[in-house]
C-alpha cells in the first residue's frame, strides 16, 4: 500500500510499480483501477476478476490511509494498528479471497476433459456469482457496480445452480470417498439410508438393556412412591 | 442401489472418474488401489464398531490397535515416503479423531526434516519412517499460543556439560494442547526460548525424549498428561507437559538453520523465521486436507437431498398423487442448492487453491535448501490470510450441510458432527485466525 502511487512522471518509479504487477498474488494491488465494472450479461471471468481485486485493492488502500490518518492524529504506529485492526482483517480477507478466485479460474484451462472442463466451468460461474453478491457492498457504496449489474450476477448465481443441479449427485460421486471413509449411514453411496438407520442405532450400547441397570434404584420406586 | 439416487446419476452430462483423477492429481487410481487392500483385511483394519459409540478410553484402545495394524501393512500398500498416501492410510484406518501415528506424520516428521542437520537427520528420520517411537511437536503453551516470542518454556545451555536444559518456569509455561502428547508419544519436538552464554535467542526446536523406550514410563524431571475431553477429536490424548530442570545433550538442538556450538556461541539461522517451515508446510497441507473434509461433507448432504422426500411443490396434490408421485426430493428446493452447490463450488476453489500452495512451499523450501529464502515471506503472508479464511468457510460449510440433512444432521449417523467438531478446531490451531489475517495484513501494508 505504501508504494502504490498511481500518478507519478518518475520514470523510475512506473518501471518499477510494472515490475511489480508482474507478482502473481500482489501485483494486482500496484495497478491502476478502472472506474466501473465491466459485468455485463456476457462477460467472462475476468471481468468478475477484476471486482474481486477491485474491491480487496480498495480495502487495503483504504486501511492504509485510515491509518496514516490515526498517526497524523498523534496515534503510535502500534496504536494506530490496533486501532485499525477490523478494517486490516477484513483487507485480509478480500486479498485472500481474491487469490482463491485467481487459482480457480487458474485451474480450469488445465482440465483436458471436455465434459469435465464444462461442468467445472458451471461451479467456477456460481463460486464467482455467489462470492461476488457476497462481498459487493463496498462496490456499490462506490459505484463502481450498479445495482443492474448486480441483477446480473445473482440471475448468473441462480443460472449456475439450476445448470448444475442434474450432475450434483456425479459431482459429489466423482470425489469417490467409500462408505469407510464417509462414516455416514446417511451418505451411503446405494442411498439404503432408513432401513440402515435402524441398524446403526442398534449398536448404542444402552440398546443392550430393554430396562436400564439404574431405571429401578431411582425412577421406578420414585414413579411407585 | 435406492432408486431416487440411480435416476440423478443417469442425468450427469460428465465421467466422475475424469474428475475425480483431475481433482486427486492423477492419483484416483492409487487411491481405489490402497482402499481395496485396506478393506480386504477386514477386521484387522476396522473399527470394533463406529467409534461414536465406544467412549474415550475404548476409542483409544481401538485406534492403538488399528494404529500397530497400520504400521505393519504400510510399506506393502503405499509408498511411506509420500506424504499424501501416509495421509490417506492413516485416516482410511484410524478416522479422524485422532490416532497416535497423526501427529507424528502431520508435525513431528515435517518439523524434522526441515530441522535437522544432516547427521541429526541420518540418526532420528529412519526411526520416525519406521514408527520405532511416536512423535509429536510442542509449541503451544498454557497462556501462550499464536504469540511464539512470548513462549515461557526455556533451554539454557550448560557448556561444562555440553547440555541443555530445559525448564517450565511458570504454570503459564506448561505445554498445553499438542496431539498424542497426553499418553502416546515417547518422543517430542520441543520450542523452547533458547539461552546460551547468558543471552536468549528466541524460539527454537530441541528433540526430547519423554518416556522410557522400554517401560513408556514418563522420564524424572517430566510431568505429562492428558488435558481432559473437548468439543471433538475425542481419540486424540491432547496432553500437557512441564519440565523440571530436564537435562538434554547439546545435539538435540536441531541445527539445520541455528547453532549452538559446544562453547555456547549461538550461529544464527539464514533468515529469522525458517525455523517455522514445518508450521508453513501444516498449513499448505491443512487446507488441501480441510477441503477433503468439506467434500466429504457436501457427498453426504447432497445424497440424503435425494434420498430424503419432503413436501410438494405444486400444492394440492391428492393423497393418491402423492402415494404414487411422492413428495418431492429435498433437493428439488431452490433454497436447499442454494445452501449445497455453493458449498460444493467452495471445496473446489479451496482444493485447487491448496494445490497450489503446496506446489509453492515445496519451491520455496527448495530454495531455502539452495540459500534463497526470498519466497519465504509470501509463502507465510498468504499462508496464514488462507489458512484463516479456509478454515472460516469450511467450518461454516459443513455446518450448512448438516442444517440441510434436517434433523438426521445432527445425528451422528450422518456422519457430520464428528466432521464438524474435528474441522471446527482449526479456526485456531495452527494459528489463531483473527491474527492469522493481521499477519497478512502487515505484509499488504507494506507493498
Amino acid at each position: 500500500a505504501a508504494e502504490c502511487i498511481y500518478v507519478t512522471d518518475n520514470i523510475e518509479k512506473i518501471k518499477e510499480n510494472e515490475f511489480k504487477m508482474q507478482n502473481a498474488i500482489s501485483g494486482y494491488i500496484y495497478r491502476k483501477p478502472n472506474n466501473f465494472s465491466q459485468i455485463n450479461q456476457n462477460s467472462n471471468v475476468f471481468d468478475y476478476l477484476e471486482a474481486f481485486e477491485h474491491n480487496s485493492r480498495r480495502l487495503i488502500l483504504s486501511s492504509f490511509d485510515y491509518i496514516q490518518k490515526l498517526k497524523k492524529l498523534g496515534k503510535t504506529a502500534e496504536e494506530a494498528w490496533n486501532e485499525a485492526g477490523v478494517q486490516l482483517c477484513q483487507a485480509s480477507k478480500a486479498h485472500t479471497q481474491t487469490f482463491l478466485v485467481r487459482t480457480f479460474i487458474g485451474t480450469i484451462p488445465k482440465i483436458e476433459d471436455f465434459a469435465v472442463k464444462s461442468v467445472m466451468e458451471d461451479i467456477l460461474w456460481l463460486y464467482l456469482s455467489y462470492e461476488l453478491v457476497h462481498s459487493a457492498v463496498g462496490l456499490l457504496e462506490e459505484g463502481f457496480l450498479s445495482s443492474q449489474q448486480m441483477d446480473i450476477i445473482r440471475k448468473k448465481m441462480f443460472d449456475s445452480l439450476e445448470k448444475i443441479r442434474p450432475n450434483s449427485v456425479a459431482l459429489v460421486d466423482s470425489f469417490d470417498f467409500t462408505d469407510r471413509e464417509l462414516r455416514s449411514v446417511l451418505g451411503r453411496k446405494d442411498g439404503k439410508v432408513y432401513e440402515n438407520l435402524l441398524e446403526w442405532a442398534s449398536n448404542s450400547p444402552l440398546n443392550e438393556y430393554d430396562v436400564l441397570p439404574f431405571h429401578e434404584k431411582y425412577l421406578g420406586s420414585a414413579m411407585r412412591e | 442401489v435406492n432408486p431416487d439416487l440411480a435416476e440423478e446419476r443417469i442425468k450427469a452430462t460428465f465421467d466422475p472418474y475424469q474428475l475425480g483423477n483431475f481433482f486427486w492429481q492423477g492419483q484416483l487410481k492409487r487411491r481405489r488401489e490402497i482402499v481395496s487392500y485396506v478393506e480386504a483385511q477386514g477386521a484387522e483394519l476396522s473399527p470394533r464398531m463406529p467409534e461414536v459409540f465406544m467412549s474415550r478410553m475404548e476409542q483409544m484402545e481401538d485406534v492403538a490397535r488399528l494404529s500397530v495394524g497400520m504400521a505393519k501393512h504400510a510399506e506393502k500398500v503405499i509408498d511411506v515416503f509420500k506424504p499424501e498416501e501416509q495421509f490417506y492410510l492413516n485416516s482410511l484406518i484410524c478416522g479422524f479423531n485422532g490416532s497416535p501415528f497423526h501427529l507424528h506424520l502431520i508435525m513431528a516428521l515435517p518439523a524434522m526434516i526441515n530441522n535437522c542437520d544432516d547427521e541429526q537427520a541420518g540418526e532420528w528420520l529412519p526411526k520416525l519412517l519406521n514408527r520405532e517411537l511416536i512423535a509429536t511437536y510442542a509449541q503451544t503453551e498454557m497462556g501462550h499460543g499464536t504469540n511464539l516470542r512470548a513462549l515461557e518454556t526455556t533451554a539454557t545451555y550448560d557448556p561444562s556439560t555440553e547440555q541443555f536444559i530445559l525448564n517450565t518456569p511458570t504454570i503459564t509455561a506448561t505445554k498445553w494442547w499438542p496431539g498424542t502428547l497426553g499418553k502416546s508419544a515417547n518422543f517430542c519436538v520441543i520450542i523452547a526460548q533458547l539461552w546460551t552464554n547468558g543471552k536468549c535467542y528466541g524460539p527454537h526446536p530441541f528433540w526430547v525424549q519423554l518416556r522410557d523406550i522400554e517401560t513408556h514410563k514418563s522420564l524424572p524431571g517430566i510431568t505429562l498428561g492428558d488435558i481432559g475431553p473437548k468439543l471433538g477429536t475425542s481419540s486424540n490424548d491432547n496432553g500437557f507437559l512441564r519440565f523440571d530442570n530436564y537435562r538434554i545433550p547439546r545435539r538435540h538442538m536441531l541445527m539445520k538453520h541455528a547453532k549452538v556450538l559446544p562453547t555456547g556461541e549461538y550461529i544464527p539461522p539464514l533468515h529469522a523465521k525458517v525455523g517455522y517451515t514445518s508450521m508453513m508446510y501444516v498449513r499448505s497441507m491443512m487446507i488441501y486436507g480441510h477441503a477433503i473434509y468439506l467434500a466429504q461433507a457436501v457427498t453426504i448432504a447432497i445424497r440424503y437431498s435425494c434420498v430424503r422426500r419432503q413436501g410438494e411443490i405444486n400444492p394440492g396434490f391428492t393423497i393418491v398423487q402423492i402415494y404414487f408421485a411422492g413428495e418431492v426430493k429435498v433437493l428439488d428446493y431452490k433454497t436447499q442448492q442454494y445452501r449445497l452447490f455453493p458449498v460444493l463450488a467452495h471445496v473446489f476453489a479451496i482444493a485447487f487453491t491448496g494445490i497450489y500452495i503446496n506446489q509453492l512451499y515445496y519451491t520455496v523450501i527448495g530454495d531455502i535448501n539452495a540459500g534463497d529464502a526470498s519466497l519465504l515471506a509470501d509463502l507465510h503472508s498468504l499462508g496464514s490470510g488462507l489458512k484463516a479464511l479456509t478454515s472460516w468457510q469450511i467450518t461454516k460449510g459443513i455446518e450448512q450441510c448438516r442444517l440441510s440433512c434436517g434433523g438426521h444432521g445432527y445425528s451422528d449417523a450422518s456422519g457430520i458432527p464428528s466432521l464438524y467438531t474435528m474441522v471446527a478446531g482449526s479456526l485456531t490451531y495452527e494459528g489463531e485466525n483473527i491474527v492469522m489475517l493481521l499477519q497478512t495484513a502487515r505484509s499488504l501494508m507494506k507493498i
